[in-house]
């Protein structure tokens, strides 16, 4: 999975 | 968004609202780490500079700011408002030893060498551990107020929520981010000695108290 994805959670 | 993530960040949110009412009310931030409260601070910081570069949710920007906020609003009363009750003798942990070995790590493990990738790993890193000048402070004293005690117990199981949250979301959205996963759970981990004194003494009603 790419870096960013996980950027929607606090 | 699942069940367990809104739970997770509701956790949070009342983990903080606790901190900052039983300040205010009491007008005393006594049993609480200045310490602790800083390390969030850069936690939070460091983590949501993306609020300038991209935009999810509202409900993402609104939680950011929210954490942002509220989080320089509780340094400013354990170190300006209200410093007189501040435990400073007992807050002795050196935030150091935390902060730069979290540099290092983010530097070393990240998904990308970029400056916001870097610092979004930091602040996951840093988060895992930056209890620990609170849980130090409440071994030193040995002892936590009831409603310190609730605040740990919210502010532990937010990232407990969240391992469920990713457990979900590996199994539906085929998401997985191990740097989150792995700091996470070293998170809930350090909580699980509380945990425990928390529900076989604060909920039945006494004071939490560590074993001699």
């Amino acid at each position: 999975q790419h870096a960013t994805t996980g950027k929607d959670e606090l | 968004m699942n069940i367990f993530r809104l739970t997770g960040d509701l956790a949070h949110l009342t983990a903080i609202i606790i901190l900052l009412l039983k300040i205010w009310k009491t007008r005393s931030c006594s049993g609480i780490s200045g310490k602790s409260q800083i390390l969030f601070t850069v936690v939070y910081i460091t983590r949501y500079l993306d609020l300038f570069t991209n935009y999810i949710s509202a409900y993402n920007t609104l939680m950011k700011i929210i954490f942002v906020v509220s989080s320089l609003a509780t340094v400013f009363l354990i170190y300006f408002k209200f410093k007189a009750t501040y435990d400073r003798n007992h807050d002795t942990f050196r935030m150091e030893f935390l902060i730069i070995p979290s540099i290092i790590l983010a530097l070393l493990i990240r998904h990308e060498f970029t400056v916001m990738e870097v610092l979004w790993t930091f602040s996951i890193y840093l988060e895992a551990v930056a209890i620990l000048p609170q849980l130090f402070l409440v071994s030193k004293t040995g002892e936590a107020e009831t409603i310190t005690s609730h605040y740990l117990f919210a502010l532990g199981s937010y990232r407990g929520l969240y391992l469920l949250n990713w457990i979900w979301r590996y199994y539906f959205e085929n998401f997985l981010d191990w740097i989150s996963i792995v700091a996470g759970f070293v998170q809930t981990v350090l909580y699980c000695d509380f945990f425990y004194l928390y529900v076989t003494r604060v909920l039945h009603g006494r004071k939490l108290r560590l074993p001699a």
